[in-house]
């Protein structure tokens, strides 16, 4: 039985779709896991973001998700050109599913109840989530076992994470769904703002100490390029920095899984 | 009457808060005008930004948009230190805010119908909006004159552009409102990335050309510390390359607003 990890984070820009896309990479390269990445964000930017490998077609998510009988997103889990990576892509309709989940009885419950036939099929499914904490968002939560949280080294960042753990919490006890906070992950790190980086770094480790990542993820223009191109950075320049460092961030994630 | 101008784009953080915060500062100081800036982001990143010269109480805007009886977003306006500039702050409710708007008559129109006095106390209006194109964006683009589009050199953020104009135009088409796009704004640009620079670069130009504005907003260290430390770039290191950047942009506003 799988286990599913959202990647979420209120902040705009922080590198949630970055991170679910070369993470589930790294698993598939270098543990030879079976990774399913579902996207809940309305923009489609996992799919963009891996462009060059995929084959599109198949039922869209929103179907899944607003369907009244017992749908699975395993149904609209597509194949890649790297073995063991399925992707589950968004689609146009996921903006107003948004809002037409919004009325629905237990609206938060609608995914965890459509992933059960997918955890069966995979090792570990990813989650990106848009930048908000709606109904998509609360929806990869409540389906989530771990939430790994982005977090770049801005003010702006820094306060977002506070809301995301107040959310989790609030998930816990009134819906009483066992999600707990995988880690939060240092993303975007660069040398050259050092203040800055000391100062909200010195913030992040006094708020969240221990529940912070070791890898921390550099600003590198491998992944910006590797973006564009529509490829994992593990594929498209593996000696980066960037490549390393989600090569790094597997390892801990599955360490970490390990010893829960 | 004030012009008013939504500061809007999907992606998250491709500068849209530094942007409304930044410009709105440089009208005031280089031009003297009187300026409103409403947060229309339920993350209430305006206030965090310009923390140092704002305070807070008085009406909430979420008040003033769910309310029956017609009030106006002055009636939520603060002063802050920097004479001639205001503040709407956002409100932890913006973001029920968001979905209790969905099933209002004319839910894209609040924004508008609640603007008209402020537009008598103030030269320029601008409205930093939320990285999606939901209820709150759309009552931004409705109640607005122009819509300034940030968009730094990334593939994601290049192919929202598209988006956010395909908005425009059924906002013009369906709801006969007269909202054009005053520009496209190069955001965050890095002078060590030439290739995505030029591919991306160039990609806009092909695209959007004359829409681009002249200024590109170069990626500048002062503008996230301003922002930490909770005052405008002009104010808190006005001789950077990020403060000269919003005060070119501050003039060529003004010249397009001009030639319209
Ligand atoms: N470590 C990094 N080094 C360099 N560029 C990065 C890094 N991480 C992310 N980026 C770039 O920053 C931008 C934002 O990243 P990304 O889209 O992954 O963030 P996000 O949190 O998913 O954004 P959104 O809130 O819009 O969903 C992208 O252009 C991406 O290529
Ligand atoms: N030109 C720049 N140089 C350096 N840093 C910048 C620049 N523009 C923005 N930033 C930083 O990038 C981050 C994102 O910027 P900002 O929050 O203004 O974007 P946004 O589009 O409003 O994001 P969101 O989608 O979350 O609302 C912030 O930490 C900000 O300080
Ligand atoms: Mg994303
Ligand atoms: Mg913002």
């Amino acid at each position: 039985s799988a286990v599913i990890i959202a990647v979420a984070a209120q902040k705009g820009g922080v590198g949630k779709t970055t991170t679910a896309v070369n993470l589930a990479c790294a698993l598939v390269k270098f543990h030879h896991l079976r990774v399913l990445l579902i996207d809940m964000d309305p923009q489609g930017h996992v799919v963009a973001s891996l462009r060059e490998i995929i084959t599109l077609g198949g039922l869209p998510l929103s179907e899944i998700l607003l369907s009244e009988a017992p749908r699975d997103v395993y149904e609209a889990a597509r194949p890649t050109k790297i073995e063991g990576l399925y992707i589950t892509p968004a689609d146009k309709r996921l903006n107003e599913t948004e809002t037409l989940l919004s009325t629905r009885l237990g609206r938060e419950h609608i995914l965890q109840n459509a992933i059960k036939g997918a955890r069966t099929h995979f090792d570990v499914i990813l989650i990106d989530c848009p930048p908000n904490l709606g109904n998509l968002t609360l929806n990869a939560l409540v389906a989530a076992d771990y939430a790994l949280v982005p977090c770049d080294l801005s003010i702006l960042a820094f306060e977002g994470v506070a809301d995301i753990l107040r959310t989790l919490e609030t998930v816990q006890s009134r819906l009483h769904h066992d999600v707990d906070l995988l880690g939060i992950l240092r993303t975007r790190v660069d040398v050259r703002t050092r203040s800055l980086n000391a100062t909200i770094g010195r913030g992040l480790e006094e708020s969240y100490g221990p529940l912070l990542f070791e890898t921390r993820i550099p600003a590198n223009s491998a992944l910006t390029k590797a973006q564009a191109v529509g490829r994992s950075v593990l594929d498209y320049q593996a000696r980066s920095r960037g490549a390393a460092a989600y090569q790094a961030l597997a390892a801990e994630v599955l360490a970490r899984l390990e010893a829960e």
